[in-house]
């Protein structure tokens, strides 16, 4: 049955890096394909070698797409589609997302021969078409990325009330560290007070920005590195998780107490 | 005639900050009224000395808010106003600001004995409530908070799509400096390219947070000290600012060009 996994955090947190990284982990044993549903449209950068044209872009200029037409092939053959957003002002920015699901429904593109499904999604508003795949079924567990900052726990508290609200599962806190003191202790009090655990911890890198560079993965350009390493274990620890929750998300007085101390 | 000003800028990056010690900064003058319209809800605790209701949460309660149940009095008789978010998951994440917008405008707030409006806005996503201060001329000016980091500028890039598209002023860019090599720098070669200009700097100070604990601006805790002056500094170029352009956003492979040099 096919694994079909939403990563959602805070713009900025680290989602791409941590989706294509695990991607590309899985791609040695897998089929499979990865769905940009941030705006930004990069998440499949690292995986292509190039930006790829998003599925909004393409049904501007083509009335019929094909799969050839918004799937392309990235590393170790991960499939990789981005939705795109519209133009800032213009409609909402969860747009893309709404066209996208609906488009890769309609041409089956979510075929049973694949083994893993990766969203990689917005979170710094949990509505509109950022909600879809929570809400449509689209994802069958939900995983947050945070570092150990303020910001991005409230982001991913945040997230929280609305997995709730859509009754999605949350298999795991993912803690993609930025270096502030005691973050894996903050970050792991986070998870146990929203009744979740922390699934995985990846250190801050320069060779997240020495492969961002040159438009791949740590996975393909320092394979045999301990950051690849710890993707790689990231990626079977999803994998293999059993545990979901509905999250208990804290209200914001309890989240500024527990931030505070 | 009232100077309707409005603050944009990604999450994080520093708008309730700045905005909270503008106002301060004018309130010794001028009569102010900020309005928060970020879900966050927290652009005026500084002001207030705590987080004050939402007009969502208001509304919710009572079925003829009045202006006594939704504007509080903050530092130095600053007007405070929050329009909160709905729970994530539920409805557009603006329809607090578009809700708050509509109530504002039917109970004679925005009178003409207000010398200055100031309005903190979400900016990670320029849709819905959130375009709103830019759609409706609530605000006849904007400005943008950014830092030097990608994920900053990245999104000003964004704002200034929307402010394009809806035709709207922009008065500069702020850099809240974050401590990032060159900033200065990047942040003036950004605005130029975008057509605008720097405003102002803020430089990172522990001030900040020191007199956040306390529910406090940094005008009111440490009114002597250099930050202080540098926020008022701010106030007085935004004040007597008159160069309004309407930007020209950078296309994506641009922007990227323009941050790998
Ligand atoms: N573990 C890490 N170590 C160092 N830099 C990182 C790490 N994870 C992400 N980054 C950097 O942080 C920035 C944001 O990451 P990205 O994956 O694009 O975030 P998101 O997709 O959540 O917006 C990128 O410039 C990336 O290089
Ligand atoms: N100039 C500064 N120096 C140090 N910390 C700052 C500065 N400006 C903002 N901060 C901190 O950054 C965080 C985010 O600021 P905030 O004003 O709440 O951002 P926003 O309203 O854009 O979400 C706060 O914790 C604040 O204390
Ligand atoms: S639902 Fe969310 S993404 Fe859509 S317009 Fe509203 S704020 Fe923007
Ligand atoms: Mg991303
Ligand atoms: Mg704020």
């Amino acid at each position: 049955k096919t694994k079909k996994i939403a990563i959602y955090g805070k713009g900025g947190i680290g989602k791409s890096t941590i989706v294509s990284n695990i991607a590309a982990a899985y791609s040695k044993d897998h089929n499979v394909l990865v769905i940009g549903c941030d705006p930004k449209a990069d998440t499949t950068r690292t995986l292509v070698g190039k930006r790829i044209p998003t599925i909004l872009d393409i049904v501007k200029e083509k009335r019929d797409a094909s799969p050839e037409d918004i799937v392309y092939q990235g590393f170790d053959e991960v499939q990789c589609v981005e939705s795109g957003g519209p133009e800032p002002g213009v409609g909402c920015a969860g747009r893309g997302v709404i066209v996208a699901m609906g488009l890769l429904d309609k041409l089956g593109t979510f075929s049973d021969d694949l083994d893993v499904i990766i969203y990689d999604v917005l979170g710094d508003v949990v509505c509109g078409g950022f909600a879809v795949p929570l809400r449509e079924d689209f994802a069958d567990e939900v995983y947050i990325v945070t570092s150990g900052e303020y910001m991005a726990l409230y982001a991913a508290n945040n997230i929280c009330k609305g997995v709730k609200k859509l009754k999605s599962n949350l298999g795991g806190i993912i803690c993609n560290c930025r270096g502030i003191e005691n973050e894996i202790e903050i970050v792991s009090e986070f998870a146990e007070n929203i009744g979740s655990k922390v699934t995985g911890i990846i250190p801050r890198s320069k060779m997240v920005q020495q492969s961002e560079i040159d438009a791949k993965t740590v996975i393909e350009k320092f394979g045999d590195s301990k950051q690849a390493d710890l993707y790689r274990e990231l990626a079977e620890s999803i994998y293999s998780n059993e545990d979901f929750v509905i999250p208990e998300p804290m209200d914001i007085d309890k989240f500024d107490q527990f931030f505070r101390k």
